[in-house]
């Protein structure tokens, strides 16, 4: 995931990771076959989640995409349920 | 708005509560419940009806981290408070609150019922809205129990999957409760002039005084600035015709009913320093060009002119308002007077003699 480098600590990288795959990674349906791999890379969910709070979409992490994932939450996904 | 197709496919749902947190009393977990529930049931056909044991279409529980039988597991203090699962047998229709948060009928830690009634939006279908007005929004964000939750959006969303209530005068979506403008403890989060009006701000909504007309007009924010976030804190009508909305450390301008492009800007950028968080009223004085923003017992002046904070302050408010000694909610100027509200009350204040005229009721400015 392209990151700032001032950005690169371990715990942020990381919270980033997981609330990618928690709320922006397409759950693939079982009943398809030849489950399509979600083969969607970490910028392109990045930038789904910025568009999705209305931030600037760069599929970049910046200040304000990381605040917004710091955020208390519902756990339900944002996308593909 | 999202949803999940196809819903319920009845109109009388279920639910049971399975276990409780020890964080609140049984009473208000099952109100808090109750009310959530109520949110959806009154914009709706739907019926909910409680079970005390077996399997109901909406099972409620309290769990952490690996919680039972369910495939999505919390994560402790923070980060994510709850998750439901949309219509449907077994783990469909379910909702499990994180009893690793603070659960509260109040402000402080996180309010059981509105994460109660979003998570319920879950269980009958909708899925999260990207508009930060809406109770569907993925993030919590408090609102105050005197506002009803649902957003318009909120209202769309779920009346497109099971339709309005039967006795519902027409289709539009339908926000059956705003404050009570005549109530007896009426409090404003926010006035403002605007030309000859004055403009009340509380919660989602808003109402405009006009000088010569006895009825007020009530508005969702959301319809008036759609880009504006509901709760606004503070408000003022500046030298240019424009409106200054505060909420947080965020300001927007508003001129007419257009949002200024590149806001909200940070309250900093007014000369507030970091240590600044939010602001609790503004008024300008228009004989003078100066603008004073009150915070907490104290007061800044910044110059519309120069566009800058004046030296020396804060300054205790009571130093230059005699008589305006508690936290300020509101205040705006007319016709040279300043009304400053505080709670259920308001008082009437002449800048020039420095001193009280009178008090009056917060509402005294609507036909009650």
């Amino acid at each position: 995931l392209p990151t700032h480098p001032e950005k690169d600590n371990e715990g942020d990288a990381k919270l980033v990771q997981n609330y990618l795959n928690k709320f922006y990674a397409v759950e693939p349906d079982p009943n398809q076959l030849g489950w399509k791999i979600n083969s969607e890379s970490g910028s392109e969910k990045l930038q789904k989640m910025q568009q999705f709070f209305g931030l600037k979409v760069t599929g970049k992490l910046d200040n304000e995409t990381l605040e917004m994932m710091k955020k208390p939450r519902c756990g339900v996904p944002d996308v593909g349920l | 708005y999202g949803f999940t197709l196809p819903g319920w496919k009845k109109n009388k749902l279920t639910y049971r509560i399975v276990n409780y947190t020890p964080d609140m009393s049984k009473e208000d977990v099952d109100k808090a419940i109750e009310e959530a529930f109520k949110v959806w049931s009154v914009v709706t056909p739907l019926i909910f009806t409680r079970i005390h044991k077996g399997i109901a279409d909406i099972m409620i529980a309290f769990g952490t981290r690996v919680h039972g039988h369910c495939p999505r597991y919390f994560d402790g203090p923070l980060g994510v408070l709850a998750h439901a699962f949309p219509p449907g047998n077994g783990l469909g229709g379910d909702v499990h609150f994180d009893e690793d948060e603070d659960w509260t009928t109040g402000s402080s830690g996180f309010n059981l019922f509105l994460v109660a009634a979003h998570e319920f939006g879950h269980a009958l279908g909708l899925s999260h809205s990207k508009d930060q007005r809406a109770l569907m929004f993925p993030n919590y964000a408090y609102i105050s129990p005197s506002e009803f939750p649902l957003s318009p959006d909120d209202i769309s969303g779920i009346q497109s999957i099971y339709g309005s209530p039967p006795n519902a005068p027409d289709e539009r979506p339908t926000t059956p409760t705003s404050p009570k403008i005549c109530g007896s403890q009426m409090s404003f989060d926010a006035i403002t002039t605007l030309r000859r009006e004055v403009i009340f701000l509380k919660g989602r909504h808003l109402w405009r005084v006009y000088p010569d007309n006895p009825e007020a007009e009530r508005e969702l924010i959301s319809v008036f600035w759609p880009n504006v976030t509901p709760g606004i804190e503070a408000a003022y009508e500046n030298t240019k015709d424009q409106i200054l909305l505060f909420k947080g450390n965020k300001f927007w301008i508003v001129s007419g009913y257009q949002v200024l492009l590149g806001y909200p800007k940070s309250i900093n950028t007014l000369g507030f320093p970091k240590g600044v968080k939010k602001v609790d009223a503004a008024v300008c004085n228009k004989n003078t060009g100066k603008t004073d923003f009150f915070i907490g017992d104290k007061y800044w002046r910044f110059d519309e002119n120069s566009q800058s904070m004046e030296k020396g302050y804060p300054r205790p408010t009571v130093n230059e308002f005699p008589g305006i000694s508690q936290r300020v909610d509101a205040v705006f100027q007319q016709k040279g007077l300043f009304y400053f509200f505080h709670g259920s009350k308001q008082w009437e204040f002449d800048p020039l003699a420095k001193k009280v005229i009178r008090e009056m009721k917060s509402n005294s400015w609507f036909n009650c």
